[in-house]
């Protein structure tokens, strides 16, 4: 563990307490994208799964424990609870044409070709795409609340520190793992847009307009 | 030969 991987776990823990306290106290998940909400909860569904096989460490157990509760709590919210707020309109993003392309890589490309390491490297493409429902939601709506612009900052910013700590693994472990560092920099590269805007726009008060 | 578990990050 390093400095750069805490970091981004607590970043990308803040992110899911900020979607799971916007969707819970305006009892509304508009401008939120259910479809992102879904690939993510695939995503840590299929990388957790080794959660009953081996064991890391008690941080590791907890924070996955975490990701696959909340990510199966906000679908509840988005989907059951405040359905009535659910903007199905604007969250039309084509999810399979994200979900083939992923599962055929990841049994292409892939460190091993057993069950549980082809979901691994499933979850791992998955989740580099898993905001584009998301982000073309915002820019199809042409606006985001500010509390949704955090959540979507903290988020990217989660990737973006896992590089640092593949690059520091690197340099001192001598560690590092191909398929989640490109996986991770085409990840973050998709939020540079929305990074922009949100330097630009929403840290001076501003409202996340996108030109629609 | 790849040691799968190695997948120690989340």
């Amino acid at each position: 563990m390093n400095v750069f991987r805490l970091a981004g776990d607590m970043s990308h823990l803040l992110a899911i307490i900020i979607l799971l306290l916007k969707i819970w106290k305006t009892r509304s998940c508009a401008g939120i994208s259910g479809r992102s909400q879904l690939l993510f909860a695939l995503t840590y569904t299929a990388r957790y799964l080794d959660l009953v096989t081996n064991w890391v460490s008690l941080y590791n157990t907890v924070m996955k424990v975490f990701f696959i509760a909340t990510s199966y709590a906000t679908i509840y919210l988005m989907y059951l609870k405040f359905k009535a707020t659910y903007d199905s309109n604007h969250d039309t993003f084509r999810v399979e044409f994200l979900l083939l392309p992923v599962t055929i890589l990841a049994l292409v490309l892939n460190h091993e070709f057993s069950f549980m390491e082809i979901l691994w490297t499933f979850s791992i493409y998955l989740e580099a795409v898993a905001i584009l429902p998301q982000l073309f939601m915002v820019s199809k709506t042409g606006e985001a609340e500010s509390i949704t612009s955090h959540y979507l900052f903290a988020l990217g910013s989660y990737r973006l520190l896992y590089i640092f700590n593949w690059i520091w693994r690197y340099y001192t472990e001598e560690y590092y793992d191909l398929i989640a560092i490109i996986a991770g920099v085409v990840q973050t590269v998709l939020y540079c847009d929305f990074f922009y805007l949100y330097f630009t726009k929403v840290l001076k008060g501003k409202k996340l307009q996108l030109p629609a | 030969e790849f040691d799968s578990w190695a997948h120690d990050e989340l």
